[in-house]
């Protein structure tokens, strides 16, 4: 582990507990898209079912337990939480993420390592992760004004997604036949979608604004 | 690219 990856996982933790927190102590999920919560808790399930094949570290176990634990959890509090649910922008939030669902599982049909069903639906999930911020992306533009939580929430996400390019840099200079093209590839695509948002983002708090989408 | 495949990412 380098530093790279542990700064990209911690972010990755940061962000959720962020939106727990929001969820959960202000009982609010205002500007959260339920589309994108429910994208990666698919994502999640579909790619940590390797806990049960391999074991890698006590670290990776308690963290893929963490990211499916809480992703459905946030979903729970989003769909069936008495408070929590009315807060959410139903009618803002309707990107149709089923179109992004079926085409990531053909490509991952087509494209793949091996073909074998765990290998399948781990690439599938590296090919649904790349496009699930796209919901909360459209929804952040439709409600323009973001609120504090929402905002840092997505950056954070952001953020995880650009250490992790350092570390797959620092990887392949460090270790030998370290090559996964398919792992890059869908994480250029997922960083590249945080690039207009990123710009957004640091100028709002640059100027100490709040911040603000452009129509 | 026999060991590559190991997967210790998240």
């Amino acid at each position: 582990m380098n530093i790279f990856r542990l700064a990209g996982d911690m972010s990755h933790l940061f962000s959720i507990l962020l939106l727990l927190l929001k969820i959960h102590t202000i009982k609010s999920c205002a500007g959260v898209s339920l589309k994108t919560q429910e994208l990666y808790a698919l994502v999640f399930a579909t790619r940590y079912l390797d806990i049960f094949t391999g074991y890698i570290s006590l670290y990776n176990t308690l963290m893929k337990m963490f990211f499916l634990w809480s992703s459905f959890t946030i979903v729970w509090y989003m769909r069936y939480h008495n408070v929590v649910r009315r807060s959410y922008d139903k009618d803002q939030d309707t990107f149709r993420h089923y179109f992004l669902i079926l085409p990531c599982f053909i490509l991952a049909l087509l494209v793949h390592e091996k073909f074998t069903f765990l290998e399948v639906l781990w690439t599938f999930s590296l090919y649904l992760e790349a496009v699930a911020i796209l919901p909360q992306l459209v929804l952040l533009q439709r409600t323009r004004n973001v609120d504090n939580l929402t905002g840092h929430y997505v950056f954070f996400l952001g953020a995880y997604r650009s250490f992790y390019i350092l570390n797959w840099i620092y990887r392949y200079f460090t270790e030998q036949n370290y090559y996964k093209w398919i792992t890059w590839i869908s994480g250029l695509v997922q960083t590249a979608l945080y690039a207009d948002f990123f710009y957004y983002y640091v100028k709002s708090w640059r100027n100490s604004e709040r911040l603000q989408l452009p129509a | 690219a026999k060991e590559s495949r190991k997967k210790d990412e998240l």
